[in-house]
């Protein structure tokens, strides 16, 4: 509960007109922003905690059920329960995520918070183009990989690896659940995106 | 005829002519006219002692001229095409680009735009809009959302309650823009959809435009008591943002509807799903899973 008070109190302070419409002066948005990161960062703990929650809810509904992969698949060891930190990519708006730029082997979670079903093409900022995206049941999901425009890697505050934006669709996201992705690099030599030519 | 490139889908596909420019949206089985283009308003300076002639500032949009000025006549396109999503890069000039895209499946086209550092070295404040211009003759009636829930119906020059006469055509038909700003005629609907609070109009028939980026260097006398000239980073102020276009039949009788396409892609890009991303150097798939 501490945690989320802390994003409570942000999102409090963030009920200024100011804040919800950007007529703010800049110091004065960046201020905001650090609320926001440091709340976001305290939720982390939270995040986990849910999505723990999730998982067992998940395995117990699915072990339930008299048929299907599965459900043996849920019968054949003991459940594990999530470890991994959870970050937030706060610098997704400048093409910009430590993790993927750093990490050879990263997880991608999404949250879907409608109460409907939904399929969303995700863009995932990386340096380089082999990347392969695998789900949770072992289907290799078809990717794209696009330059990020260089008037954003010209960005002279921008301090990201990244050149690239890997693009995949995440298909059937549960109402008010989840879906994760695992992601890793691969050590083939992929082609790079190239325009078309002029005509 | 003069079309040299387009990008799309099944639902939709943008064609851009030799300069550049989109020019036409084909969608619902119809192709319309629908060019976008970046321009700009210079910002009016006033004498902040009268209150009707205060600059443009802060808290005001007052542009000197009713008339825009362009950005540039011809931007540079390349163009990337895959299995899952097509994009043009345009570069319209050394501080304003944008790429527009269509995801496969997608009934709408995404136009992320970058725009700053504005140059204000001819020391004149600019408002840059974004307008899409379209030959759907919607007779000066536009809609706008209200805090993203119904849409309000507004006519140019005009209020419902009481006879106007605006001493300020461009500023006086502006209105504030949460979600959606759309218009129609009989047979054809085209609606933008924001992912920020902006300002927007339509200054003309089958004309709608948001407001992505000002910078101004006059005080508007409204309190804050200094120019909207940041400098941050050495510089001017950089914004990226992204507009979603829909066009359809306005006459749809099947579902989806236009409108009904419209309300599903603003839940979706306003309440996307959250992204949390997590190391995992230290457990391979099989554990993973």
């Amino acid at each position: 509960d501490p945690h989320l008070s802390f994003m409570r109190e942000a999102m409090g302070v963030m009920q200024h007109h100011d804040a919800v419409t950007g007529t703010e002066k800049q110091a004065v948005a960046a201020d905001y922003a650090r609320h926001l990161e440091v709340a976001i960062r305290a939720c982390a703990t939270n995040t986990k905690e849910v999505l723990n929650q999730l998982t067992v809810d998940t395995a117990a509904s699915e072990s339930a059920t008299e048929s299907g992969r599965r459900e043996r698949r849920w019968a054949t060891g003991p459940k594990k329960e999530y470890t991994f930190k959870f970050e937030t990519c706060t610098l997704l708006n400048i093409s910009s995520c430590a993790v993927p730029e750093k990490a050879d082997k990263f997880v991608l979670t999404l949250y879907n918070p409608l109460a409907q079903t939904v399929s969303e093409f995700v863009r995932i900022p990386v340096p380089d183009v082999n990347y392969e995206v695998k789900d949770f049941d072992d289907v290799t999901m078809e990717t794209q990989f696009l330059p990020i425009p260089a008037p954003i890697q010209d960005l002279n505050f921008r301090k990201s690896s990244a050149l690239y934006e890997l693009v995949f669709l995440a298909s059937s996201l549960p109402p008010l659940g989840y879906k994760s992705y695992y992601i890793t690099k691969t050590s083939g030599n992929a082609m790079k995106p190239v325009p078309d030519p002029a005509n | 005829k003069s079309s040299f490139t387009s990008i799309g889908n099944e639902y939709i596909r943008l064609n851009f002519d030799t300069n550049g420019f989109l020019v036409t949206v084909t969608a619902d089985g119809m192709t319309r006219i629908v060019n976008q283009e970046f321009v700009y308003y210079e910002a009016a300076i006033g004498n902040n002692r009268e209150f009707r002639n205060r600059s443009s500032g802060a808290y005001i949009f007052r542009p000197a001229h009713d008339q825009v000025r362009s950005i540039s006549l011809q931007p540079k396109l390349k163009i990337y095409r895959g299995n899952l999503v097509e994009e043009v890069h345009q570069s319209f000039n050394e501080w304003v680009s944008q790429v527009v895209r269509v995801y496969r499946q997608q009934h709408h086209a995404e136009f992320e735009w970058l725009v700053g550092p504005i140059p204000v070295d001819d020391g004149r404040g600019k408002e840059i809009v974004s307008r899409f211009n379209s030959d759907i003759d919607s007779a000066g009636v536009f809609y706008t959302d209200s805090n993203g829930r119904e849409m309000l119906k507004r006519k140019r020059d005009h209020r419902d309650t009481w006879k106007v006469k605006l001493l300020e055509h461009t500023a006086g038909n502006y209105y504030p823009i949460t979600t959606k700003i759309a218009l129609e005629d009989d047979n054809a609907r085209m609606a933008i959809l924001t992912d920020r609070a902006q300002g927007g109009s339509s200054m003309g028939a089958g004309s709608l435009e948001l407001m992505v980026h000002r910078r101004l260097l006059h005080d508007d006398a409204f309190g804050v008591d200094e120019a909207l000239n940041e400098t941050a980073y050495g510089e001017g102020l950089i914004a990226r943002g992204t507009h979603y276009l829909i066009v359809g039949s306005s006459q749809k009788q099947q579902s989806p509807t236009t409108q009904a396409i419209e309300r599903f892609t603003q839940l979706r890009k306003l309440l996307p799903a959250w992204s949390f991303f997590s190391d995992a150097e230290d457990i391979d798939y099989a554990d993973w899973r």
